[in-house]
């Protein structure tokens, strides 16, 4: 594609041109897009995050991560159409417009870089990072259990084969470390949003512990609102609760150390399931399933705007 | 490149709590190499575990006689993702 309204949002792209239409919008959207590189992968490849912002310094801001499991492809296609979404609708929708008038949104479309590639050339399945483990044979560390919450807890592997492997310790992952460096050098980020597939789920800390956090009955009822709202379009019904409560209990996850630093409105969704297909969900699904989580990230940004703190 | 040939995707489910301990258990067992695509919830969730052919007899007889339900979500990985490269190769030739 010549441009981003060329680029074909309804099918799965290899990673170069996931880079390319990230160049691509931030050089048609030079007043309001920005690439940050935060980092680097295991293999060498950039950590992008598009920043959407206009204007200001250090304003308060969003987080929004896709692909963090790379075979989860849908969520990595969703985030390229959130990033067209967001271009398109600023100046358009009023309650995006007076959301960037305020605050920043930082966008990671490919979380996993390394394991996306290897998803599209070498094993279609494949979920972890692809950095080595000394002493086995087995490669790469679930990344989302690898961060600094609960680390080492019941809910994830010792195992480097395992499918969950945490990893030799908190932060082992530059995936992860560059997030963790990133957010916390910024200091001001309000919300904290990953994306995963697939279960039709949306979830809020703990994953780690039973003990429900303190922003338990908050976080519970914007979750209702937001998946009230994501069902509004076709109906798609979703689960909501806390990790531990509604899924399992998962040790070194994202948003409990998000939450944990202090970032209140800390979500993780599980998209579109057809109950047929799971992780190779046809492309026909993509818009769909973009057009009716961006629903939701509405309620949950929203909600962050007018609810200062 | 690793191929997925003959594996299938079962989706279990459990009746009762003993049920889904059983089939919880079965994550930490890596005997049967089983890669859980849906996890263990609750007995009103399915989970969906992918399961490689040369394990999918035992694990069937393992599942039946616990007498645990399962259905046959994806019969051949490897054919849905020949599929999928399909639809990707062709749809990228439109613009050529």
């Amino acid at each position: 594609p010549k441009n981003a309204d060329s680029y074909d949002y309804a099918r799965y792209h290899p990673i170069n041109e996931i880079y390319s239409f990230q160049d691509m919008l931030v050089a048609e959207n030079p007043k309001l897009v920005s690439k940050i590189v935060i980092g680097k992968s295991y293999e060498g490849r950039p950590l992008n995050v598009l920043k959407f912002s206009t204007g200001g310094t250090n304003r308060p801001a969003i987080w929004i991560d896709t692909g963090i499991h790379s075979r989860e492809w849908v969520t990595q296609a969703s985030g390229t159409w959130f990033a067209k979404k967001i271009v398109d609708d600023y100046g358009r929708d009023p309650a995006l417009t007076a959301i960037l008038n305020k605050m920043d949104i930082y966008l990671e479309i490919v979380t996993n870089p390394d394991g996306y590639y290897f998803s599209h050339t070498s094993n279609r399945m494949w979920r972890k990072t692809r950095k080595p483990n000394p002493g086995s044979s087995c490669i790469g560390v679930d990344p989302n259990r690898n961060w600094d919450a609960g680390f080492g807890g019941a809910g994830a592997s010792g195992s480097p084969c395992a499918e969950t492997y945490r990893g030799p310790k908190a932060n082992s992952e530059s995936e992860v470390k560059s997030i963790v460096d990133f957010v916390k050098s910024h200091g001001n980020f309000k919300a904290f949003i990953s994306l995963h597939a697939y279960s039709q789920m949306l979830l809020y800390p703990y994953g780690y512990t039973k003990t429900p956090c303190k922003d338990d009955t908050e976080l519970h009822s914007l979750a209702k609102k937001a998946v009230t709202d994501l069902a509004s379009l076709y109906g798609t019904r979703y689960r909501f609760g806390s990790i531990i409560n509604t899924i399992y209990q998962a040790s070194g996850g994202s948003i409990d150390w998000s939450y944990n630093q202090g970032i209140k409105y800390s979500f993780t969704f599980e998209l579109r399931d057809t109950g047929r297909y799971g992780f190779i969900l046809p492309t026909n699904q993509i818009i769909p399933t973009a057009t009716e989580t961006w629903q939701a990230l509405m309620a949950i940004m929203n909600h962050t705007y007018k609810n200062p703190y | 490149k690793e191929t997925f040939e003959g594996h299938q995707v079962l989706r279990m489910y459990a009746k009762n709590e003993d049920q889904l301990a059983l089939i919880n258990d079965l994550e930490d067992n890596h005997e049967f190499e089983l890669d859980f695509w849906r996890g263990v919830t609750d007995v009103r969730t399915p989970v969906d575990v992918r399961v490689p052919h040369h394990n999918l007899r035992s694990i069937k007889i393992h599942l039946e006689s616990n007498a645990i339900d399962y259905s046959i979500m994806i019969g051949d990985l490897q054919a849905m993702l020949d599929e999928e490269r399909m639809e990707m190769v062709s749809a990228a030739r439109v613009p050529e």
